[in-house]
């Protein structure tokens, strides 16, 4: 799993 | 998207209209700090300017547009409209203290060394302590109306809900961010002594009073 950032996230 | 994302989102959405309506109806900021919601405008400000640069929903877009007309329509309120109600005498937490530790932070420990990245971060590393404030002046005034410790349960259960969501991602998609994860469980922890008061007394129809 990355450290892929919540972008999608609020 | 997962149902713990939607009801942490949900719950935010609450927090933040309970909010506004409360200030509206009552015509009154008594009790609420006013600063708390400054740095809640920043938060959203700072970590929604990739408004401008990219789409990803409707629901996306939409939801940062309600939470940034919400935030600055809830200052204004404050600071205009109903600025004779505002408690500035015990809403005496000296912001500074926070922004320019968080504002360090996240220059010193993001993703990537981007204007955008590091603006997201310093949200990110704001929110988590953007309520204390808040907290702050309850404990000055040793007393919170009713309404108000229901805008602060759903703002403080919304990033509970997305801890669960976090962890949801990181079994189902392999997704983690340590960043927004190690934030969340600061923020959320710093809610723990207000929860325990609000099951114990609001929950019981008691006021929530502070042994002053």
């Amino acid at each position: 799993p990355g450290k892929l950032n919540h972008k999608d996230e609020l | 998207m997962n149902i713990f994302r939607l009801f942490g989102d949900l719950s935010h959405l609450a927090a933040i209209i309970i909010l506004l309506l409360k200030i509206w109806k009552s015509r009154s900021c008594a009790g609420i700090s006013g600063k708390s919601q400054i740095l809640f405008a920043i938060v959203f400000t700072t970590r929604y300017l990739d408004l401008l640069t990219s789409f990803i929903s409707l629901y996306n877009t939409s939801m940062k547009m309600i939470y940034i007309g919400c935030s600055y329509a809830t200052v204004y309120l404050i600071y205009a409209k109903f600025r004779a109600t505002y408690d500035g005498n015990h809403d005496s937490f000296r912001v500074e203290f926070l922004i320019v530790p968080v504002g360090g932070l996240a220059v010193l420990i993001n993703h990537d060394f981007s204007l955008l990245e590091i603006l997201w971060t310093f949200s990110i590393y704001l929110e988590s302590v953007a309520i204390l404030p808040q907290l702050f002046m309850i404990s000055k005034t040793g007393e919170a109306e009713t309404i108000t410790t229901h805008y602060l349960f759903c703002q403080g259960l919304y990033r509970a809900l997305y801890l669960i969501n976090w962890i949801w991602r990181f079994y189902f998609e392999g997704f983690f961010d340590m960043i927004a994860i190690v934030a969340g469980v600061v923020q959320t922890i710093l809610y723990c002594d207000f929860f325990y008061l609000y099951v114990t007394k609001v929950l019981k129809g008691k006021k929530l009073s502070l042994p002053a």
